[in-house]
């Protein structure tokens, strides 16, 4: 199993 | 001019010993609406939001928008030195390098200041929308930190599953597998002692146990913690600290490769 950036859940503000 | 002054100063020292090994530095953001800082830890999986009122505080005043860059290993070193019933005081000149640290014995016969040297900290902003979840559950906070804990001593990776039988934890590891389930239960007296769970709709999803135990340490702040779950989607880990403000903590879910 693999785990992406939590960046990529949410917007840059 | 910044300047914050909390009665209660181990709220503060409780604070940073809760953030300060998933999150090396980062950012104090001070406004006149209070504190904010927003990190991630150093593989990026995980995001802190920690939010501390200006209401929350005893005093509270803030000229000017500032981004403190702090080490948190650092503060965590001075705040030691604060005792449990010290009223604290965060202090800081406008575009200043170091935040004062001012610590007051309860009868005031001892006060001490400490200075932190402040960091330059390059930081992105990101927006966490509000949404509706297909599962909360609101459960003792110590309750989540012994389940976690038992858990990564059988296993690296844990999937909940939140169905209307209850919530389940479930890992399996070298030594064989586990399961713990918690059941909706409103029966003892006391709300903090109460487990809630609000589904809306079936979801499992799995983590990384090592982060979720991090999260744990967040425990002496607050008696109930309330974890949030939609498919493929953070989990959403809350801790209220009283009246001050909140921590929030996100966690990337594992996927298939």
């Amino acid at each position: 199993m693999k785990q992406i950036s939590i960046g990529a859940y949410f917007t840059s503000s | 001019m910044f300047e914050a002054r909390i009665t209660q100063g181990s709220v503060l020292k409780k604070l940073v010993e809760a953030l300060k090994e998933l999150v090396t530095e980062g950012n104090f953001d001070v406004s006149s609406t209070g504190l904010t800082l927003q990190a991630m830890d150093s593989s990026h999986v995980c995001l802190v939001s920690l939010t501390l009122r200006d209401d929350g505080f005893d005093h509270y005043r803030c000229d000017r928008n500032m981004a403190m860059g702090i080490h948190f290993g650092n503060l965590s070193k001075i705040l030691k030195c604060a005792g449990n019933e010290d009223t604290i005081t965060l202090k800081a000149e406008d575009n200043a390098d170091t935040l004062t640290l001012m610590f007051e014995s309860a009868n005031q016969d001892r006060i001490s200041d400490f200075d932190l040297k402040l960091m330059s900290i390059e930081s992105e902003h990101l927006g966490i929308p509000d949404q509706d979840y297909s599962a909360e559950i609101k459960m003792p906070s110590a309750e989540y930190q012994r389940i976690v804990r038992d858990l990564t001593s059988i296993g690296d990776t844990v999937l909940i599953s939140a169905t209307k039988e209850g919530i389940k934890f479930s890992t399996s590891g070298d030594v064989g597998t586990a399961n713990i389930t918690l059941r909706h239960n409103t029966t003892p007296e006391k709300p903090e002692e109460q487990t809630i769970i609000d589904l809306k709709e079936p979801v499992a999803l799995t983590f990384a146990l090592r982060y979720l135990n991090n999260f744990s340490k967040a425990t002496p702040l607050a008696p109930q913690v309330k974890l949030s779950l939609t498919k493929d989607l953070p989990i959403f880990v809350e801790y209220q600290v009283g009246d001050l403000g909140n921590v929030r903590f996100f966690l990337a879910p594992k996927i298939d490769d």
